[in-house]
């Protein structure tokens, strides 16, 4: 049968960056095609089709919709893959091959993570469960 | 492919989201 796509609405202003990501209004109405875990989402809507933030899309459906994963206080072990430096001060600063305890792993695509007993947000793209292949 | 997400990572969510979640 006919696959349902859920619908989001934007909710802020986006200018794409390449040609594989769409720029949207608050307001636009989209339909979601794939979620990716590093929190950019396929959609499609006006004819278009292409990459968007998860962090700029509400569903329609209501907030009820929970999605999102309950946190884990225990942390679960990821290696950072890719060194980032923090840009917000709620953001973390690692080197590749550092280990960190990931809490929350928000739908965004910004996780919750744990080193040394500081807590801060990071790209989930640059982490890799630990012992995992890349 | 188009189908491959962009290999940055995305935005922090927009100001009046981010309200919303604190």
């Amino acid at each position: 049968g006919p696959v349902l796509l859920q619908t989001y609405r934007s909710i802020g202003d986006y200018q794409k960056n390449s040609k594989y990501e769409l720029s949207v209004g608050t307001g636009d109405i989209l339909e979601v095609v794939e979620k990716s875990e590093n929190g950019w989402w396929f959609c499609q809507g006006d004819g278009k089709r292409g990459w968007l933030p998860a962090a700029y899309l509400e569903p329609m459906d209501g907030p009820d919709e929970i999605e999102e994963q309950e946190p884990n206080y225990e942390g679960e072990v990821y290696t950072v893959v890719k060194g980032y430096e923090s840009v917000q001060e709620d953001e973390l600063s690692l080197g590749e091959g550092d280990t960190v305890e990931v809490i929350h792993k928000l739908l965004d695509g910004w996780w919750v993570i744990r080193r040394d007993e500081v807590t801060g947000y990071f790209p989930s793209m640059y982490l890799q469960k630990a012992g995992a292949k890349p | 492919s188009i189908h491959q997400p962009p290999m940055n990572p995305p935005p922090r969510p927009p100001a009046e989201q981010r309200r919303k979640q604190a």
